[in-house]
């Protein structure tokens, strides 16, 4: 059997410019934790979906429980390992360049099935 | 699979055939229009292959139910594009047609021409937009081709069954297709 040829070749994130490469710096955040510009971050949980719209003017910097809820459900909508915590598999996916649709739909619910 | 909240399609008698067409002011240099042509016939054909849907170009940019375009920036859908990676395109569900790149990324047809590192493969976009397009939303399937996420360099535009499963949930099959064939050829390939 001969050797497969890899034609293509998928980088790894270090090898370029993630846009949203600086939410590498909440890796292992948790309920509990402060640091500085989670709020953008919640922007973005906001953005696809997980926070709710009322809550954006007050974004803080505060991992806590309604933050906490947002990351389970984001885990669990991109099947991922629903831990509630920033680990390593949710800030790469956080990370990955994305289609701009939200996950979570506004006003209405996505049905799945 | 998933849906759109009222699981939203488009409303007209099986078989249909849905027009697409190019914003002639808002297209990108980096590729050839034929290219960009390619790209998208080959995306519309994956769906085509698996649903009674026929999709067919036209130059009449102004009635086609499909208008697909590259824009920067805030572009007046309320859904700004934002540079480099981060979002790369986005689609809106039935029966709206708008279908939009971010200009702002390194569109490639063919990673071997294209070497940049952040490079993105239109034709898998393209497929991933024209399942928003066609019903479905994001879906947690990793391999599917609804999920949200792309690497740069990476292509993804064969269907699974995952996407297979939800499209023909809203249209029905196409009848040159079957779903056993595909799974044991999937299974084949896999093994």
């Amino acid at each position: 059997r001969t050797t497969p040829i890899y034609q293509d070749r998928t980088l790894p994130a270090k090898n370029y410019t993630y846009k949203w490469q600086n939410f590498e710096k909440f890796l292992d955040a948790s309920r509990g934790s402060q640091v500085s510009d989670m709020s953008e971050l919640k922007k973005y949980f906001h953005h696809f979906g997980y926070l709710k719209v009322e809550e954006e003017m007050n974004f803080t910097d505060l991992f806590d429980e309604k933050f906490e809820l947002a990351v389970n459900k984001y885990q669990a909508k991109l099947g991922l390992p629903v831990t509630g915590k920033l680990d390593s598999n949710t800030t790469d996916q956080i990370m990955s360049p994305r289609c701009g649709v939200r996950d979570v739909p506004k006003m209405l619910h996505a049905t799945r099935h | 699979y998933a849906f759109f909240g009222g699981q939203p399609r488009w409303d007209r008698s099986i078989p249909m055939t849905l027009t697409y067409a190019f914003s002639p002011a808002n297209l990108i240099t980096s590729l050839s229009l034929q290219d960009i042509r390619d790209a998208c016939k080959r995306a519309f054909g994956h769906w085509a292959s698996v649903i009674p849907v026929r999709f067919v170009e036209t130059d009449d940019y102004g009635f086609a139910d499909i208008k697909i375009g590259f824009y920067r920036g805030d572009h007046g859908d309320e859904e700004a594009f934002d540079g480099v990676l981060g979002i790369l395109g986005h689609a809106f569900s039935p029966e709206s047609g708008r279908f939009h790149l971010d200009a702002a990324e390194t569109w490639a047809v063919d990673f071997q021409v294209e070497k940049s590192d952040e490079a993105i493969d239109l034709e898998s976009v393209a497929t991933h937009e024209i399942g928003h397009l066609l019903g479905l939303a994001h879906t947690s399937v990793k391999e599917a081709v609804m999920y949200p996420s792309l690497k740069p360099r990476e292509k993804k535009s064969d269907l699974k069954l995952d996407d297979i499963r939800g499209i023909q949930a809203l249209y029905g099959s196409n009848p040159n297709f079957s779903i056993q064939n595909f799974s044991e050829s999937d299974l084949s390939s896999n093994y």
